[in-house]
């Protein structure tokens, strides 16, 4: 009998049922944990508001958000070109006062774990509703501007004329200055957004105040292999 | 590769699904709903060892030299994992970040003897 409750591959005693999940439990919330490179799970203090997280999942996984709300994630994989090291990171925009008398928008988007890390970019974009323009003309000038916060000063990244008969989605590139900003140390990654119509701002705070149109940012990065190669030498 | 039953005696597969509603984890972790932390358990007598399929394992090469050699040991096969595959997860970090990350060799899909 003692043989039968005993574990079939150690021999150890078996354990209660309930001790033998809770043991299990505790393995796999350790497993995940170092996994992905994080000392404890993260306190969500300030819940997104699910109309925008929804809205970025659905962007970035078109086809992949079911009716739900839930993410299908089956064979949901990061292009595997991109090395396995490759990891996709969505970040929502704090949205400064609008300036120049409300016709730009300061966003700012933070990094800290990615500045911690010497990644590389792969690729990066910045999404922005525009509201529709009034029709008094098709297409609305749009500008981003990369924000030096040290220096205050302020670059022009984007200019492009957009469809904006309708409102919607557009998505900006912005790679290069992404990926400037995590070499240098700078605490917050900032842009300035302007596209005006007759004294109007159709992407700014007012243009976003329903909590699905918030802008944000998302980047595919990878670690920089140089610094794998690092961790390889210390093992 | 064998799925194991209530009474796992030889090397197979256990299958152990951890819902992260039922641990209090589903607020940071958007996808997937859970976990499945399937592990490998039970015994490898030796007329078992490196079936199915040799774990590759600088154990597995040392064993079978062995047996080629006629050498009987106190070594056993071990019971290890041959499959794996990753788990995609979408996931909070501390920053309040979306992060997207496929976790190499997750999910243990299968169980062999070395």
């Amino acid at each position: 009998d003692a043989a039968s409750t005993a574990c079939p591959t150690c021999g150890r005693p078996a354990m209660e049922k309930g001790e033998e999940e809770r043991y299990l439990i505790e393995i796999a919330k350790q497993q995940i944990l170092s996994k992905l490179h994080l000392r404890e799970r993260p306190n969500i203090t300030q819940p997104l508001p699910r109309a925008a997280l929804m809205t970025a999942l659905r962007k970035l996984h078109a086809g992949r958000v079911r009716q739900d709300g839930t993410l299908d994630m089956e064979n949901n994989f990061i292009n595997p070109q991109a090395g396995n090291q490759a990891y996709e990171i969505v970040s929502f925009a704090t949205v400064e006062d609008d300036v120049s008398a409300g016709i730009s928008t300061h966003l700012s988007f933070q990094f800290l774990q990615e500045k911690s890390r010497s990644v590389q970019v792969l690729q990066s974009s910045l999404w922005m509703y525009v509201q529709p323009a009034n029709g008094s003309h098709p297409g609305v000038t749009a500008e981003i501007y990369l924000l030096e916060k040290d220096s205050g000063n302020r670059t022009l990244l984007i200019q492009r004329t957009l469809e904006a008969t309708r409102g919607g989605w557009h998505t900006f590139p912005v790679t290069t200055s992404l990926q400037h900003f995590l070499d240098k140390d700078q605490t917050s990654f900032g842009l300035e957004v302007h596209c005006e119509e007759d004294g109007r701002n159709l992407c700014g705070h007012g243009a976003f105040s329903h909590s699905s149109q918030q802008p944000f940012l998302v980047a595919q990065v990878r670690q920089r292999d140089d610094d794998s190669e690092h961790i390889l030498s210390k093992r | 590769s064998l799925r194991c039953g209530e009474d796992a005696s030889v090397c197979c597969k256990k299958d152990f699904y951890v819902k992260f509603r039922d641990i209090h984890w589903q607020d940071w972790i958007i996808a997937p709903e859970g976990y499945h932390m399937n592990y490998c358990m039970g015994q490898c007598p030796q007329h078992l060892s490196g079936s199915p399929g040799i774990a590759s394992s600088f154990h597995a090469t040392v064993f079978s030299q062995l047996k080629a050699n006629g050498i009987h040991s106190a070594v056993s096969s071990c019971c290890v994992p041959i499959q794996r595959r990753p788990l995609s997860m979408v996931y909070f970090n501390s920053q309040h970040i979306i992060v997207k990350m496929d976790v190499p060799d997750m999910i243990v899909e299968s169980c062999g003897c070395t």
